[in-house]
């Protein structure tokens, strides 16, 4: 049997949130260890990696490893009928055809479960490796997710380049271009408010909006967003689920033709 | 002009 269960389902919610937009459909790898899944977006420009350890749940029980192939679109429409202060429960037998969502309220008088089918899956499980980035930047999110929102609507990429001045973020399109600079900050009150730079190397990289634009819609999850780059390969741009794990975007940057 | 490889050509398949 497995049963997970959390407090509250705006994390859910949330989470939810952010995977719709790249994800239709994916595969829910459940073990001991927690709730984990890694799917490509319909392109396979992009890979979301997300981690949801079980000490994190209220309570979590699996009783064997399952594989549960879940129509993302339904469960989105499914979370979002749960308000946000509802208990959410997870539930499926071993070898299940289908996964129960409970939603309880806080005052216990409304109970309602929502059954979904799951999909058969054949998907590609990429190995990614530990990797040493020559570049980590740490900064609000709701900024990260601003200058990706003005930067749009300048071109299709946004280009980050990263010093140990600071960090640039620009676009180039044919009315004309941006770009918005931040500086590590020197003192900060509030940790969250924060940008920290600890760079190795300088890195510059393009990327896609369209992806980018995806990744921030994870922005309610935390107040901060990391994003680890070195040349020629994937962008990591991480963010932290309260106590009980992460959601990794990677996306592989534009190269001259 | 810029192209975009696959994210699967970075990682291995497992």
């Amino acid at each position: 049997m497995f049963e997970a269960r959390l407090a509250q389902s705006a994390i859910l919610k949330k989470v939810l949130e952010a995977v719709k937009d790249l994800l239709s459909e994916a595969t829910f790898e459940c073990s001991d260890s927690g709730i984990m899944v890694q799917a490509m977006d319909n392109a396979h420009v992009s890979l979301v990696s997300l981690n949801l350890r079980s000490d994190g749940f209220d309570k979590f029980r699996c009783d064997r490893n399952l594989s549960m192939g879940m129509n993302i679109t339904t469960m989105t429409k499914i979370l979002r009928c749960a308000s946000s202060e509802d208990t959410v429960t997870l539930r499926a037998w071993d070898n299940p055809d289908n996964i129960i969502f409970i939603f309880e309220s806080p005052s216990k008088e409304k109970l309602a479960e929502y059954e979904m089918k799951l999909i058969n899956m054949d998907q590609e499980h990429l190995g990614i490796p530990e990797t040493m980035y020559s570049c980590v930047v740490k900064m609000p999110s709701a900024e990260f997710a601003r200058i990706c929102k003005d930067l749009s609507q300048f071109g299709e990429a946004i280009t980050i380049a990263c010093s140990k001045e600071g960090v640039k973020f620009s676009a180039a399109g044919d009315y004309g271009n941006a770009n918005i600079k931040l500086a590590q900050t020197a003192e900060v009150d509030k940790e969250e408010e924060a940008v920290c730079i600890d760079m190795q190397e300088p890195v510059k990289l393009t990327f896609a909006c369209r992806y980018l634009n995806s990744f921030v819609k994870a922005t309610p999850l935390c107040a901060q967003v990391k994003l680890s780059m070195s040349a020629d390969v994937p962008l990591v741009c991480e963010y932290s689920i309260g106590e009980i794990g992460h959601i990794r975007y990677y996306l592989a940057p534009k190269i001259d033709d | 002009g810029k192209s975009q490889k696959g994210i699967s050509s970075y990682f291995k398949v497992k």
